[in-house]
């Protein structure tokens, strides 16, 4: 079972994870303390690295419209900070004393606070990627919730034109996160609601067309059209509220556990 | 933007997986 829920973010931070780990075993198991080697170098390149992602991450939160990711990002561009802090003390420290035991602590700490910080924030990111494509999801639920007063042929051409881009927009972005999702069951849902939708917008739209002909022909079966259209419009928005729900699924559930 | 932010992540991962590596290699002697 995967621990982080998108390959993206797996391939970052798993390695840093495994390391992080290994590196706490290795701290027990060595508690009488070998001499430290001196970390002048990679501790500089941390600290570079941390840097770069920060102003990256400022420039992010500055340039975003999305008021979650303006909230939620700067204290995980600070913990990554102050975890770049405690290993530049723990290198100075251990150049003064190559068997610190605080020195090491602080090495722990700050490995473990890179990693974590560097998850918050790229979740925080993913997150607010996850609510634009929402945002698109929504725009097709508004055009579907419009469908029962097209009564024209013309009104029908408009709400096409309308609904199209949305809909190969929502296809498109809901296509390439079910591919950089590492949950299986989440990729399988995922692909299955869209086929669905993708399966369902052309017989709604003849359901449509089939209205708007009775209508314009006297009326009779009208009343079996529109159910048609309702069924119709109502399978697709199902479809697309299930789309939402999978795309904001970052843990896994204890019945999906089970 | 959003390529930027992830190469970022990643380079920092990279750097933080060497410390470690570092640590380990002299330990480990």
């Amino acid at each position: 079972m995967p621990v982080f829920h998108t390959k993206t973010i797996e391939g970052i931070l798993e390695p840093v994870a495994q390391q992080v780990s290994r590196l706490v075993i290795l701290h027990e198991e060595a508690e009488d303390g070998n001499a430290m080697p001196d970390l002048e170098r990679p501790v500089l390149a941390v600290s570079c690295a941390v840097a770069n992602l920060v102003k990256v991450g400022k420039e992010t939160i500055n340039s975003s419209d999305d008021p979650i990711l303006k909230q939620d990002m700067p204290s995980a561009l600070f913990r990554v900070e102050g975890a770049s802090k405690l290993l530049e003390e723990a290198s100075g420290m251990l150049k003064v004393d190559p068997y610190s035991g605080p020195a090491r602590k602080k090495l722990i700490e700050g490995s473990r606070g890179i990693l974590q910080g560097t998850s918050s924030l790229l979740l925080c990111f993913d997150e607010s990627e996850v609510r634009k494509i929402i945002r698109e999801c929504k725009k097709v639920l508004d055009y579907l919730a419009v469908a029962e007063v097209i009564e024209t042929m013309e009104d029908l051409v408009q709400f096409l034109k309308d609904l199209s881009p949305c809909l190969s927009k929502v296809s498109r972005e809901v296509g390439a996160r079910e591919k950089e999702l590492t949950h299986q069951v989440h990729r399988e849902i995922l692909i299955r609601c869209l086929d669905q939708v993708k399966t369902l917008a052309p017989i709604l739209i003849c359901s449509m067309k089939i209205y708007i002909h009775i209508i314009c022909q006297g009326g009779k079966g009208a009343e079996e059209a529109a159910e048609n259209r309702n069924y119709l419009t109502s399978r697709m928005t199902d479809e697309l509220h299930e789309i939402i729900r999978v795309l904001q699924l970052t843990t896994y559930d204890e019945d999906e556990w089970d | 933007d959003a390529g930027e932010m992830v190469r970022q992540a990643r380079v920092l991962g990279q750097a933080t997986a060497q410390l470690i590596q570092s640590i380990k290699v002299e330990a480990e002697k």
